[in-house]
C-alpha cells in the first residue's frame, strides 16, 4: 500500500506485463472497475479490458486520462479510501440533451 | 455528484426524521464515547442544514435507522477490512443503514493530540458516509466530501457545492438554508488555504 511498492508499475500501458498486476486488477475488481474473473484473465497482462478500467477510473476520479498506470493514478490506487464502489451508480453530473 | 443505481433515498413522509445508535459491543476504546457521539452529531448537523432531514441518537442499536460501529477485517456483510489505511470505512445505500468503521485505523478527532503518520479524521469520514447512507455515490470532484479518497492527516468536513446539489436533488432544500452560507464558508475556506 505505499508508493514505493507500486513502482514497478509506472507508467505501464496496454500490452505492458509486470509482475503483481493480476492484484492490481483485484483492485480495480473490488472497486467496480473490472468483472468478477473466469479463470484465464486477471493475469500480469495489462490488456485491453484492463485499459478501459484505467480510463474509468480516472475519469471518475478527476484525473488526467492516459490510459496507463501513471504517477497520478499510482497515487491515487495507494491513498486511503471509501470502501464503496465506485462505479453501482447511475447520473454523473448533468446530462446534456439536445432539443 | 451520483447516486447509486435507482437512485434510493429514505422514503419518509416530511419532516423526515432518521436515528441513529452507536453498536455497544463494536467501538473503539481510546476516544470515549462521549467525544465520538460529539463528532457524529456535528457531521449529521452538515448534512441536516441543507436538506430538510433530521437526526437523532437513540440507545436502542438495533431499531435505529443508522447503525453505527467499528469492525475488524472480515465482519460479515461481504465487504471485509484490510488492515491500516487501504479501506476506512464504508456504508450502505438507502434503506439499510448499515455504517462500518474500520477498527484497523488510528482514528483522531484533532491532529494537534495525535502525531500518528497513518491517523485518519473521524469526523471527515463520518460526513463522507453520512452522504452514502442519504444516497450519494461517489463525486468525481476532489474537493467534494463525496470524493472517494482521503489522505491520512488530512480533514474535509465541509459540504462543497457539489455535495449540495446532489444531495438537495433527493430531498429538495432545508427552507434555512442558503448558497451564499455555503459560499461565504468557501471562500473563508480558499483564503484560509
Amino acid at each position: 500500500t505505499t508508493w514505493h511498492g507500486f513502482t514497478r508499475f509506472l507508467d505501464a500501458g496496454k500490452g505492458s506485463q509486470v509482475s503483481g498486476m493480476s492484484e492490481l486488477k483485484e483492485y480495480f475488481n473490488r472497486f467496480g472497475y473490472l468483472p468478477i474473473p473466469d479463470e484465464n484473465n486477471f493475469t500480469d497482462i495489462f490488456d485491453k479490458q484492463f485499459e478501459s478500467a484505467v480510463i474509468a477510473y480516472q475519469t471518475n476520479l478527476g484525473l488526467p486520462v492516459t490510459g496507463l498506470l501513471d504517477s497520478d493514478t499510482i497515487s491515487m490506487i495507494v491513498s486511503p479510501r471509501c470502501g464503496v464502489s465506485d462505479t453501482k451508480t447511475h447520473g454523473t453530473t448533468f446530462q446534456a440533451t439536445k432539443h | 455528484f451520483s447516486y447509486f443505481y435507482g437512485k434510493p433515498r429514505w422514503g419518509r413522509q416530511a419532516p423526515v426524521m432518521l436515528t441513529y445508535a452507536f453498536s455497544q459491543n463494536n467501538m473503539i476504546d481510546y476516544i470515549s464515547l462521549n467525544d465520538i457521539k460529539k463528532v457524529f452529531k456535528r457531521a449529521f448537523s452538515r448534512w441536516a442544514q441543507v436538506i430538510p432531514v433530521s437526526f437523532k441518537e437513540i440507545e436502542d442499536y438495533p431499531s435505529a435507522d443508522i447503525r453505527i460501529g467499528f469492525y475488524y477485517r472480515d465482519h460479515g456483510d461481504g465487504q471485509p477490512f484490510d488492515g491500516v489505511l487501504g479501506v476506512l470505512a464504508h456504508a450502505f445505500s438507502p434503506e439499510n443503514g448499515r455504517f462500518h468503521l474500520d477498527a484497523s485505523e488510528t482514528w483522531a478527532l484533532d491532529f494537534e493530540t495525535v502525531k500518528s503518520r497513518v491517523a485518519v479524521d473521524l469526523e471527515s469520514v463520518a460526513t463522507h458516509e453520512i452522504g452514502h447512507v442519504l444516497g450519494l455515490a461517489h463525486s468525481s470532484v476532489k474537493e467534494a466530501v463525496m470524493y472517494p479518497s482521503l489522505s491520512p492527516r488530512s480533514k474535509k468536513v465541509d459540504l462543497k457545492i457539489d455535495d449540495v446539489n446532489g444531495v438537495q436533488a433527493l430531498y429538495g432544500s432545508n427552507p434555512n438554508f442558503t448558497f451564499s452560507s455555503l459560499l461565504a464558508s468557501e471562500n473563508s475556506f480558499n483564503k484560509g488555504s
